[in-house]
């Protein structure tokens, strides 16, 4: 049973539902309407990023609602990541030095 | 090389911790991956060591070399600072608090409880981690963060598309590996994505301790597929070296 073509995905309703549900789980609030509208918008975006990733897993995981589902992925970086190994090494960047003439 | 391995149930995995404000992942890992090391080395497990033990990243985080560890920073750099610091001090005399603030290096006020004598990193990491990890204990690898955003439950086997295996900006502590049954399940799943068509045969998976605390993933836990370099996992293993104090009397240069 895939989602396609058989389960249309949360409704408005249903979303808002979840979202209620979201908040209460992990204890969200926020500051005033238009942030609750913009996260709730976020969390539905990331409701779609989960499913993606669920389709096109080649594994047994399973993705869905979790503690960061109202951030966009740039905050989830920002707050959770880290630096990016390869850049800060400079292991993208050529070998060699143009100095020398040779690699 | 064994078909599993899990070292926490060897009592040799500290708890999973949060790191909360602080982009510390990388000490967390560190610390961890020190701890568990001392644990096997030694033959006694984290939890009877907890008051004299229990190492973690706030020494690690002030101390390094940059100064700023709550700003993400490197194993590597984690086990640099625990050799500049010839050891760390616990858990207890140095306190996390996750504020995401950085404070003056202290090493110097506190006892050492453990100390490494080397760090390594790990060339063919999926044929060589497992021997790694069977004989000398956890390593630390990086792994990209995005889909673990997500993440429930299960063995992530991700493409390239959805997990870049170059762009690699969190760090773990791996702590074991296995094989799933034939049908590990997507059934009863409540708040995740319908029942997909899922792999009948088993897959090889790497157990990794993440640093989000227990109420995400698999209770702080989360599993990848085993040599498909899923979420470029194989990128930068590193572990510590921990040995016994060699009791042979040094040998020095005749005059």
């Amino acid at each position: 049973g895939s989602l396609r073509g058989q389960d249309p995905g949360p409704q408005p309703l249903e979303l808002k539902e979840v979202f209620r549900l979201f908040q209460m789980q992990y204890n969200r609030s926020y500051p005033n309407p238009a942030e609750h509208a913009r996260r709730l918008d976020i969390f539905a975006q990331n409701l779609a990023n989960a499913q993606r990733l669920q389709e096109e897993d080649l594994g047994t995981a399973e993705f869905g609602v979790t503690q960061f589902s109202d951030l966009t992925e740039e905050e989830f970086v920002q707050l959770y990541g880290n630096r990016v190994a390869g850049e800060a090494l400079g292991v993208s960047r050529k070998v060699g030095s143009e100095e020398w003439g040779h690699s | 090389v064994p078909s599993t391995c899990d070292w926490r149930k060897a009592g040799a995995i500290s708890p999973v911790r949060n790191q909360q404000h602080c982009n510390c992942c990388w000490a967390i890992a560190a610390a961890g991956n020190i701890e568990a090391l001392w644990a096997i080395k030694f033959g006694r497990s984290v939890e009877a060591w907890a008051h004299t033990l229990s190492l973690l990243a706030p020494e690690l985080i002030d101390c390094d070399r940059c100064g700023n560890g709550c700003k993400g920073g490197f194993v590597w750099d984690a086990f640099l600072t625990v050799l500049n610091n010839s050891g760390l001090a616990s858990e207890k005399d140095y306190p996390f608090d996750g504020s995401g603030k950085t404070h003056r290096c202290l090493a110097e006020k506190h006892k050492k409880v453990a100390w490494i004598q080397d760090f390594i990193t790990l060339q063919a990491f999926e044929q060589s981690a497992g021997r790694m990890g069977t004989r000398a204990g956890t390593v630390a690898p990086d792994s990209a963060s995005l889909p673990l955003q997500h993440y429930q439950k299960g063995v992530i086997q991700a493409t390239p598309t959805t997990c870049d295996p170059v762009q690699v900006n969190h760090c773990v502590l791996l702590v074991g590996f296995g094989k799933t049954k034939s049908v590990e399940g997507r059934q009863g799943k409540a708040a995740s994505f319908g029942s997909y068509s899922r792999p009948r045969h088993s897959m090889a998976y790497w157990t990794l301790q993440n640093s989000w605390g227990t109420h995400w993933g698999e209770k702080g836990y989360f599993r990848l597929h085993r040599g498909s370099n899923t979420c470029g996992i194989t990128r930068f293993p590193v572990t510590a070296r921990v040995d016994k104090p060699n009791k042979r009397q040094q040998v020095s240069c005749p005059p």
